[in-house]
């Protein structure tokens, strides 16, 4: 899911 | 990664340079909002809380404690060492004004009602708000001086690249952050004032940036 992308990005 | 991410970060690290060197150097804070400083310190803290939890790569892990360590540096120069230049009569903007909406809204909307997803979502509302403080200090005091546009520059500059990172990733990745976008989005447009001012008089070699 998209929540866990997200923290690839500062 | 991509080079418009890496060019975003880039300038965002520029940027906190730029304004930590300028309170360094003239030892000064003058013109300077301490409050959105401290909203930036705030925005980096609530959004690096996986720093020891979860490993994405050492550019990752090194940008988030060198952007942490800046930003708490700044404000320390601000609020401690060079307290007696801060403007606090010129720092009026009520951030209590952008903390609550921002609250309530990152308990409305976000990825998943955990301690660590609303933080998230608070610090990717609050930064989209974050130099409003700095932008109201500027309009009130009718003037800002150059080094200070060329921090807000590259500071609004690093989400505008950002977006051409969410761009390209879509585009290539087909992934989006729909919170992440609208709300880098509505903090570039908080901007766009700024920019038409600092490409039509700091650019012209005006020195200080002077309001009409």
């Amino acid at each position: 899911d998209s929540s866990v992308n997200h923290k690839d990005e500062l | 990664m991509n080079v418009f991410r890496l060019a975003g970060d880039v300038s965002h690290l520029v940027a906190i340079i730029i304004l930590l060197l300028k309170i360094w150097r003239s030892k000064s804070c003058a013109g300077i909002s301490g409050k959105s400083q401290v909203l930036f310190a705030l925005v980096f803290t609530t959004r690096y809380l996986d720093l020891f939890t979860v490993f994405i790569s050492v550019y990752n892990t090194v940008m988030k404690v060198v952007f942490l360590a800046l930003s708490y540096a700044t404000v320390y120069l601000i609020y401690m060492r060079f307290r007696n230049s801060y403007n606090s009569e010129n720092d009026t903007f009520r951030v209590e004004f952008l903390l609550v909406p921002v609250i309530g809204l990152s308990f409305l909307e976000n990825y998943a009602f955990t301690p660590l997803e609303i933080l998230w979502t608070f610090s990717i509302f609050l930064e989209a708000v974050a130099i409003m403080p700095q932008l109201f200090m500027i309009t009130k005091t009718g003037e800002a001086e150059s080094i200070t546009t060329h921090y807000l520059f590259f500071l609004g500059l690093y989400r505008a690249l950002y977006i051409a990172n969410w761009v390209w990733r879509y585009h290539t990745e087909s992934f989006y952050d729909l919170i992440a976008i609208v709300s880098g989005v509505v903090q570039t447009i908080f901007f766009c004032d700024f920019f038409y001012l600092y490409f039509t008089r700091v650019l012209r070699g005006r020195g200080k940036m002077t309001l009409p």
